[in-house]
This record gives structure tokens, C-alpha cells and sequence, in this order.
């Protein structure tokens, strides 16, 4: 309880930095794997945000996924967790200071793969958005209810794989439904590049009214 | 760390439960999605172990895997840890005392699906299984190494997806072998069965050493 108190005083300094910037800042949270650096490859490499994209990665270990977004030419700091499950308020503070966004910019926040404990942390970000894949099976939003009742926004990743699968989208939904109604849904493969751009759009339309 | 301790202390009395018993335990540890429950369905089906499998099912929510496990066969009981991450081993020890698993038996642990948090809360399980599946992309182990480094075993599943996907799999055993270079590993489809008896091979003779 302290450290979520500690952690909630820091997540408000950092929401005003955004605010006070006209910074559009997302958190990005989903279990590991299910495509969350791909998604940020793409938007990034396609510019349908038209802003300036800044990303801060959080990893338990390595700089791979700083890497990739480096390489998809957008400027980023890597952050890593060692033992600790999720970013926080302070770890995201630091890792600003280094990153240094403009204004009016757009700072993407990829949380440490996990579906649990990211979801009880503020960051000081405008939007949580939750991703799911495909190949995850169609019963998590039920399994791991906290995840879709902070979120925002809900990604459905990998569709390009469902051919292949046991997943039922309908059925999928309808858990989402059941646990938060009105939350914006968009179901994309980040490979295929299909539904990205409506993401995009959606997000831009939020960056603009944050600036 | 006081909750660490204190979790050691029951982990320790769930061990000499078990080994008094005679009674082999497994504690699964993957991100959601990887197919821990359906590797379970398909050992309790085929009966490879030709021993009393029971299992223990944990979940932030739903009674899905129990009722999964049920219907495959097996003895269970599911326990729903709320916002909690992880299992923990006073969890697991309120769970045996309604399970009663017989003695000689194999007690599956499926743990809540994170790559990170139940690496670090003994159970008093006799062997840490990792599950890895191919979807979620060859540096998962580089990037969540206590995974690896805590693990008696590690199963990477869904290869019958491999054709599909940009999974390389020898760079994958690379980045294991460079964390843990005697990690015994099994390549498997729970969907397909493949690699299913040799993993089961494994598991039966480490249970009938536990008896
Ligand atoms: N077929 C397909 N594969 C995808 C898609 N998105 C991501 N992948 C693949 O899924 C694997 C994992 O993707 P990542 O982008 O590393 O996933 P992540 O969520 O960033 O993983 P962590 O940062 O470790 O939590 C990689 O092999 C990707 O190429 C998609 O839409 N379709
Ligand atoms: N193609 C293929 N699909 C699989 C395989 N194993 C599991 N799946 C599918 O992957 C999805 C998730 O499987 P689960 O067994 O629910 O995974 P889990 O690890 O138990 O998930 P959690 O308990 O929520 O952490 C389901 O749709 C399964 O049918 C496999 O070997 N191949
Ligand atoms: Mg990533
Ligand atoms: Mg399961
Ligand atoms: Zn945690
Ligand atoms: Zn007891």
C-alpha cells in the first residue's frame, strides 16, 4: 500500500510533465510475446501519427527491444526491471529525463511483458492500452479481468494468425463486453499491417486533443 | 522480503508434505496463452505417466482450467488468487487439504500466467517446469532470464505453428544454453502430440524417484 501511495505521488508529477508539455502518453501492457514492439515498429515505420514518436521500453533484461525501435527510427531509452515485474512511476521518470520529448509529442510506454501487476501501476500516462494476441487463446479477458478494467483502449493482435487457430473473435468480445462495455476495441496484425491504420487513427485523434 | 521468508517457511512445509508422501510435484511457470492447460489436458489423456495425476489450478479469475482439467479427467481444484500475481505457497498448501492427492501420485501446480513473479515464490514443488510457446517469438528467454535460471525443465510448445511464424528455433536454445547450459529441454505440440511422450518419459521417471 505504501509503495502503490509512493508510486501514485510520482505517476501524478509525471501525468503533469505530459500535461503541461502537450505530451501524449500511452502504456502499452500485455503478456509477453504478443506483439507489443512490432505494433510500435509499425506505427512508427508507417508515420500515420504524423507527431513525433518517442519510446520508452521496459524489459526485465536486455536491450532488444530498444534495439528494434531504434532500428525503426524512432528515438528511444531502454529500461530494465531486473527482478521487478513492472515498470513504475519512477523507473518512467528517469528514463523522460533521458529521453527528453518535445512537445506535442507522442511517448509510447512499453510495459514489461505481464498481464498482472503493470495493470496496478500508474505511469502518469493519458491511456492504458491492453493487447491481446490471437495465439493466446480467446478466454483471456475473463481470465485476467484487471488487465481489461484498466484499460482505455484494447488491442487484438495477430488476427493474420487466426486461420491457423482455436480462437473465437465473437467469443472473445463478448468477455470483453461483459467486463467493460464501452472499451474501444481494434482488432490488427502487426505483420500484415491490418487495422493499423485505424489504430493509428484513433490514437492521433488523442494526441491532438492532449496537445 | 519478509513475504518471502514467510512463504519459504510454508514452501518448506508444503516439501515435507510431499515427500513424506512420496508424491512428485510440478510447479508450471509461462506467460498466459502458452498452453500450460492443454499440455496438462493431453498428459491426463493420454496417461503417459501411467500415475494418479492431480492438479492444481491457479487463476486471478474463472474456474476455466478447472473445468478444463475436469473434463480431460483429473482431480482439481482451482485457485483464484484475485490481483494477485502469482501463486504462493500458503495458496498451494490451503489447496492440497482440499485436493488430497494419494500418496505416490504426480501433483500438476499450472501457476497464474507471468513470465516473471511465480519464478520467485517456492511452492515446495519438487521440479520448476518453464513453458515457452513458439508464438510469442525466439528472445523470450534472453529477456526474462529468471524464468530460465529458476527452471528444473523447460518445455518450448505450439511448434506445429513454427511453419507460420518467424521463430528461430536454435537461436532460441542458444540464448537458453548461454543462460543455463544444462537445462534439459523438450520441443513439443500439445496439439499435436508431438514430443508429448518423451516429455512424459521424463516427468514419470523423476516421479518414480520421488516415490
Ligand atoms: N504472425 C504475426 N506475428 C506477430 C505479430 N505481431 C508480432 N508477431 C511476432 O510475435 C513475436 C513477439 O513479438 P514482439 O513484438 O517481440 O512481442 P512483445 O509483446 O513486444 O514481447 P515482450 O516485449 O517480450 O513482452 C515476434 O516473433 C513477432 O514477429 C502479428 O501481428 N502477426
Ligand atoms: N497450435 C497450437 N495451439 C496450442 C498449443 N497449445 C495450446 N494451444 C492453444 O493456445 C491457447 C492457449 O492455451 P492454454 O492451454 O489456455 O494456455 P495457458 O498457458 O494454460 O494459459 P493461462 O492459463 O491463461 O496462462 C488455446 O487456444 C490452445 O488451444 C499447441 O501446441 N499448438
Ligand atoms: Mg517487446
Ligand atoms: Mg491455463
Ligand atoms: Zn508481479
Ligand atoms: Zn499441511
Amino acid at each position: 500500500k505504501a509503495i502503490l501511495g509512493r508510486n501514485d505521488h510520482q505517476a501524478a508529477h509525471n501525468r503533469e510533465h505530459f500535461q503541461s508539455e502537450g505530451i501524449f502518453a500511452c502504456n502499452w501492457i500485455s503478456a509477453p510475446g504478443s506483439g507489443k514492439t512490432r505494433l510500435l515498429e509499425a506505427l512508427i515505420e508507417e508515420n500515420w501519427l504524423r507527431l513525433p514518436l518517442y519510446v520508452l521500453e521496459g524489459d526485465q533484461a536486455t536491450q532488444n527491444d530498444a534495439d528494434r525501435i531504434k532500428k525503426a527510427g524512432a528515438p528511444v531509452v531502454q529500461i530494465n526491471t531486473g527482478s521487478a515485474c513492472h515498470l513504475d512511476a519512477q523507473m518512467v521518470h528517469l528514463g523522460l529525463h533521458k529521453l527528453n520529448p518535445t512537445p506535442n509529442s507522442v511517448v509510447m510506454i512499453e510495459n514489461v511483458g505481464n498481464m498482472v501487476c503493470p495493470t496496478a501501476f500508474d505511469l502518469g500516462e493519458a491511456v492504458k492500452i491492453a493487447l491481446v494476441s490471437a495465439t493466446e487463446g480467446d478466454d483471456k479477458p475473463a481470465k485476467y479481468p484487471d488487465l481489461i478494467l484498466t484499460a482505455d483502449l484494447l488491442v487484438i493482435n495477430k488476427i493474420d494468425l487466426i486461420p491457423y487457430l482455436d480462437f473465437d473473435l465473437d467469443a472473445c468480445l463478448a468477455s470483453v463486453r461483459k467486463l467493460k462495455p464501452n472499451l474501444p476495441v481494434f482488432a490488427v496484425s502487426a505483420k500484415t499491417g491490418e487495422g493499423l491504420e485505424a489504430l493509428a487513427n484513433w490514437l492521433q485523434k488523442e494526441a491532438i486533443q492532449a496537445q
